[in-house]
């Protein structure tokens, strides 16, 4: 059985919020090493990759394999039960047909208990290969947010390219063209502000923007993120949360014909 | 124009 316990269900909140626009119905996948999701959009241009290790909870027992099929609106609207700051346990049978969820307030005063039914998912699961990308760039994860959300008001794509003089993001639209260049930024004081470009070659790639903005929910997780980019594979966009856990989105790159 | 590709293209199910 699953016995997972999180001392704070803020954490699977901003989780579910960050994704439940993106993908559905997905299968928590529990094993002894933590809950896994992997899961494609409906068009099949976004895939979302989410690791909760067992190091985050504490307790975490899961002694076999459990599929753990989830709508995801059903469980935000049983989440939505739950105060940030309460302590959340999750429940489950080795083959369960319904997730136990317990909210307990920090003072002890108040226990919510719901139970979810669940949902027998059938999911394809895709191979992501250990990539070694050509440019990793590290930046607080609200200037990405800004730039995503700043470049869509004007167009739906954005082009990012990477060299030795820093990252740009440029954009054409209807009514004209913007662009947003960043380079390397060191604060010693706050290390969450810098900004930190890792180049082994020069990369210039288009993505949707509808799609990066979407990634961007993903911001209360994590102060920054890392974007992985190579020529001619999909972008990888990365939260990193404490513990080993992390929210990895893919994005599948806009092509010339 | 750009042609938005889909995941399978780079990633195949397993």
């Amino acid at each position: 059985m699953l016995e997972a316990r999180l001392e704070q269900a803020q954490l699977l909140k901003k989780v579910v919020d960050a994704i439940k626009d993106l993908v559905q119905d997905c299968n928590f996948d529990c094993n002894d090493s933590g809950i896994a999701l992997q899961a494609m959009d409906n068009s099949h241009v976004a895939l979302v990759s989410m690791m909760l290790k067992a190091e985050s909870f504490n307790p975490f027992r899961c002694d076999r394999n459990i599929a753990i099929g989830l709508n995801l609106v059903s469980l935000t609207k049983v989440l939505r039960a739950a105060q940030n700051e309460d302590i959340l346990t999750l429940k489950a049978e080795d083959a369960p047909d319904s997730l136990n969820l317990t909210f307990e307030s920090s003072d002890k005063d108040r226990i919510s208990e719901y139970d979810l039914k669940l949902m027998d998912i059938d999911q394809e699961h895709l191979g992501i290969p250990d990539t070694d990308y050509s440019a990793t760039i590290s930046m607080p994860s609200a200037e990405f947010k800004r730039i995503c959300t700043d470049l869509m008001a004007m167009s739906e794509s954005v082009t990012i390219e990477a060299g030795k003089d820093g990252i740009k993001f440029a954009c054409n639209g209807d009514i004209g063209n913007g662009s947003i260049t960043l380079r390397t930024v060191q604060d010693v004081e706050n290390k969450e502000n810098n900004i930190e470009i890792a180049l082994t070659e020069p990369v210039s790639l288009t993505f949707s923007l509808k799609y990066l903005v979407n990634f961007c929910k993903a911001q209360n997780l994590s102060k920054t993120v890392k974007l992985h980019i190579s020529n001619e594979v999909p972008l990888l966009v990365e939260y990193a949360m404490e513990g080993g856990s992390y929210l990895r989105f893919y994005l599948a790159p806009k092509i010339g014909d | 124009s750009n042609q938005q590709a889909r995941l399978e293209g780079f990633f195949k199910p397993v």
